[in-house]
């Protein structure tokens, strides 16, 4: 979901 | 994970290891300012405050303890090693980085994806993280020369940023196509800051002459 998503990178 | 992004990271991490190569091999760390690498500290603090509890991928969680146990230690080097913190020269380092702090915060607080702590935070940490290099490049133009390893250091800690651009253009056009407007400014203001560095960096090169940035 959003949140999840967002914080995938470095 | 798409190629830019993994060369962003190995660049983001190259240039960490010329600069701990720089302080651990010449035990000295004249021209770097310490004042960028506490905000680093706080950077990645409050970017990976899920460390623990969000895992994403073995890649990204060995990532986020190579880049908070290495900025640590070169802030520790910096403060602490009875040799080094001798050559580290305050009256150069002027930038005042507290300054930075509340204005990303203020803007966190008011421009995010969710109203929680993490999310804040993590967009607290976008934010400082584009004007982190401020100190450095301020010293960088009132120190009057400028070694290759930290010349080299600051211009890959430049150019990862920009391969993140080239990573969020792949992924918006041909992966989920999600528009992520936070990390995308907040990348481009960073990497516009490096431009005249890299403009002044580029012509040394290309002369095969000392870097030296216009004051």
């Amino acid at each position: 979901d959003k949140d999840e998503d967002q914080h995938d990178e470095l | 994970m798409n190629l830019f992004r993994l060369a962003g990271d190995m660049t983001h991490l190259f240039s960490i290891i010329v600069l701990l190569l720089k302080i651990h091999a010449t035990k000295s760390c004249s021209g770097i300012s310490l004042k960028t690498q506490e905000l680093y500290v706080i950077v990645f603090l409050t970017r990976y405050l899920d460390l623990f509890t969000r895992f994403v991928s073995l890649y990204n969680t060995v990532m986020k303890i190579v880049f908070i146990g290495t900025s640590f230690a070169i802030v520790w080097y910096m403060r602490y090693h009875k040799v080094v913190k001798q050559t580290y020269n305050k009256d150069e380092d002027t930038f005042k980085h507290y300054f930075l702090l509340l204005p990303c915060f203020v803007l966190a607080l008011l421009l995010h994806n969710e109203f929680t702590t993490m999310d804040v935070l993590w967009t607290f940490s976008l934010y400082l993280e584009a004007v982190a290099i401020l100190p450095q490049l301020v010293l960088l133009q009132q120190s009057r020369n400028i070694d290759n390893l930290t010349g080299n250091y600051v211009f890959f800690l430049g150019a990862y940023r920009g391969l993140y651009v080239l990573n969020w253009i792949y992924r918006y056009f041909l992966q989920d196509h999600r528009a992520r407007w936070i990390p995308w400014i907040s990348g481009l203001v960073q990497t516009a800051l490096y431009a005249d560095f890299f403009y002044y960096y580029i012509l040394s090169w290309k002369k095969h002459e000392k870097l030296k940035l216009p004051a």
